[in-house]
């Protein structure tokens, strides 16, 4: 583990007394790797190496018994701070319904975490809908239903167009003649640049004017999350971030780089294909995923 | 390469292009082997460094030269699985109509039978493809529907059959079980089956996809990669890895969601395409 490698390789500095360039170098090079192959974006990470590096040169590290434990200790900190600042929770609409509008790219699991968020709010005490704004990927509407039929959640879907506006509209109709308090808009994966598709979630953003933008992104995404968030996030303003899959064994080093470049903290993970409540993020427990 | 401006004792230069390849999703342990076999040829121009490295890149992405499909078999059999939402359903799609537009007759077996609207989906495209359909009722056997649709190709005379499986974590055991029954079914139907078992990885995955690659090999014996989603800015180099670490060979390539957006790899065009 980086703990381990941090150990090993500033285990002298005790006797020495001072931390040596040559010892921070080692130090700090362990700590890039095990962050790279967490993936996180190597943008992000010399920025993170520079200020564990300034912290490092401290008193905290060189004064202490066991060096390589503060430096451990300074890392951890460091990433579950950039983690948890700003608030993660749901903003909820003060006359309903809330509309809250999942996107992302293609597979990274939005419609799963639509009916999860449902099912969720649902368990709250909510009066959720599900609208099927994905009208390209075959069989889509039919998988959303199938899910809202499963936790009980109504689910709006307009048949026979191929437009995402028209659905959503209708979609938000039917959420406030139903008197349904929150409405989640699944929408179809695209990719940050495809012009069309990035066009068309802009207008059905415009059209249903939601309280939450909700990007889903996948645990195992690399180096690219932070293209794709930037570009998301210019377009369509998202204020929330879904990471999915985390019961694999990626290390999610994405959820760094997203928060990092964004700045928008992660809302909720989701951990398994069966439809329970997504969780709520955690950043001191996702630092420790992403250091090894 | 763009920017790339060649001097052996730049080491920005040299950094530049760790980064370029570590952008990539290449990683750090195959950055240094690349950066290294590029240092032993000792390329004194910009053009030795580009030609250089998409020899190395190229060579690293097809571990076992050609990538070819056998298709020798009659049936032959393909067997598809990946984790969830790489593009297993819509790649076999795309595969169905490929060979049907070269003059082969496919049938499609529906053995997702757990995700809602799974077999839905692979029917869409199945008529798109033009290909026949097996499916099975939800929740019903998987490598029951592999077994019927391999029956079905013999008793009509058909060319191909292709798999659809249902996406599972390779950290899932009891999942990757299964799969490895469903593998042991149809090599008990049908000799030599499955003569092609392809691991379907999404682009944008990152250092994660070596691990997938390495225990759905041991799982079910892979043969050969398809990368997907090539069509957004992710470069997909996890492939290089995959190919050096497993020895899997990148086959297809998804450049995007339509029926004819799958192609054969070509090692060159890849290679450039990531050092670019
Ligand atoms: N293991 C695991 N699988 C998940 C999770 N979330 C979603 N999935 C699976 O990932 C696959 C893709 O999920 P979808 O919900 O269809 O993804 P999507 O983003 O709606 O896909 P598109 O609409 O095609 O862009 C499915 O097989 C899901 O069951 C998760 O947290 N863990
Ligand atoms: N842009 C792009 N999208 C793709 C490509 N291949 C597949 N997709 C999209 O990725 C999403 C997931 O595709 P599926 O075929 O459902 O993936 P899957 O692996 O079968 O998913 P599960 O069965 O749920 O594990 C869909 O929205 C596809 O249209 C590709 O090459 N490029
Ligand atoms: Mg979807
Ligand atoms: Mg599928």
């Amino acid at each position: 583990s980086l703990s381990d490698k941090l150990q090993g390789v500033l285990s002298d500095l005790r006797r020495r007394g001072k931390l040596s360039e040559a010892d921070l170098k080692k130090a700090l090079r362990e700590i890039r790797l095990a962050l790279l192959e967490a993936d996180v974006n190597f943008r992000v990470v010399k920025e993170f190496v520079a200020r564990v590096r300034e912290r490092a040169l401290g008193a905290e590290v060189s004064k202490s018994l066991t060096p390589g434990q503060e430096v451990v200790k300074i890392v951890h900190e460091e990433l579950a701070d950039l983690m948890g600042k700003g608030s993660s929770k749901l903003a909820f609409a003060g006359r309903p319904p809330t509309v809250i509008l999942l996107c992302g790219l293609q597979g990274s699991g939005k419609t799963t975490a639509s009916a999860k968020l449902a099912l969720q709010l649902r368990k709250e005490g909510k009066s959720p809908a599900l609208a099927a704004c994905d009208l390209a990927r075959p069989a889509a509407i039919d998988q959303l239903e199938q899910l809202g039929c499963q936790i009980q959640v109504p689910t709006y879907a307009l048949r026979g167009t191929g437009d995402a506006v028209a659905a959503a509209r209708h979609g938000l109709e039917q959420a406030r003649a139903q008197g349904r308090d929150v409405l989640i808009l699944d929408t179809a994966g695209r990719l940050h640049v495809d012009e069309q598709l990035m066009d068309d979630l802009v207008a059905v953003r415009q059209t249903v004017r939601p309280h939450d933008v909700l990007l889903v992104l996948d645990a195992m995404t690399g180096q690219d999350a932070v293209t794709v968030a930037e570009a998301f996030a210019r377009r369509v303003a998202f204020d929330g971030v879904i990471m999915t899959k985390l019961d694999g064994d990626a290390r999610g080093g994405a959820a760094l780089s997203v928060k990092a470049v964004t700045g928008v903290p992660i809302t909720f993970t989701s951990s398994g294909e069966k439809l329970e409540p997504l969780e709520a993020f955690h950043p001191a427990r996702m630092a420790s995923r992403i250091l090894g | 390469l763009v920017g790339w401006r060649y001097n052996p004792d730049d080491l920005d230069a040299w950094e530049g292009l760790e980064d370029i390849l570590i952008a990539a999703d290449c990683g750090m342990a195959t950055t240094q082997e690349v950066v290294e076999a590029l240092e032993r040829r000792h390329p004194r121009s910009e053009e030795d460094v580009s030609t250089g490295l998409e020899e190395i890149v190229a060579a690293l992405a097809s571990p076992r030269g050609e990538p070819t499909l056998d298709l020798s078999a009659r049936p032959a059999v393909i067997l598809v699985v990946g984790v969830n939402g790489t593009g297993k359903t819509t790649t076999i799609g795309k595969l169905a109509s490929r060979l049907a537009a070269s003059g082969r007759s496919v049938i499609v077996a529906a053995a997702d039978t757990y995700r809602a609207a799974a077999e839905e989906q692979l029917e869409v495209w199945a008529r798109r493809a033009g290909a026949d359909f097996v499916g099975s009722s939800r929740g019903g056997d998987p490598a029951a529907v592999a077994f019927d649709a391999i029956e079905a190709a013999q008793a009509r005379g058909r060319d191909v059959v292709i798999v659809d499986t249902a996406g599972r974590l390779h950290t899932q055991t009891n999942l990757m079980e299964e799969l490895a029954k469903m593998r042991r079914v149809i090599a008990a139907k049908l000799d030599g089956a499955p003569h092609e078992t392809l691991l379907v990885v999404d682009a944008t995955t990152g250092q994660n996809g070596v691990r997938q690659a390495r225990l759905f090999d041991e799982a079910v014996s892979v043969t050969g990669v398809v990368l997907t989603k090539l069509d957004g800015t992710a470069k997909g180099g996890a492939v290089l890895a995959i190919g050096n670490e497993v020895g899997l060979p990148v086959k297809l390539v998804g450049v995007g969601e339509h029926l004819d957006d799958l192609q054969p790899f070509d090692a060159r065009d890849f290679a450039r395409a990531l050092v670019g």
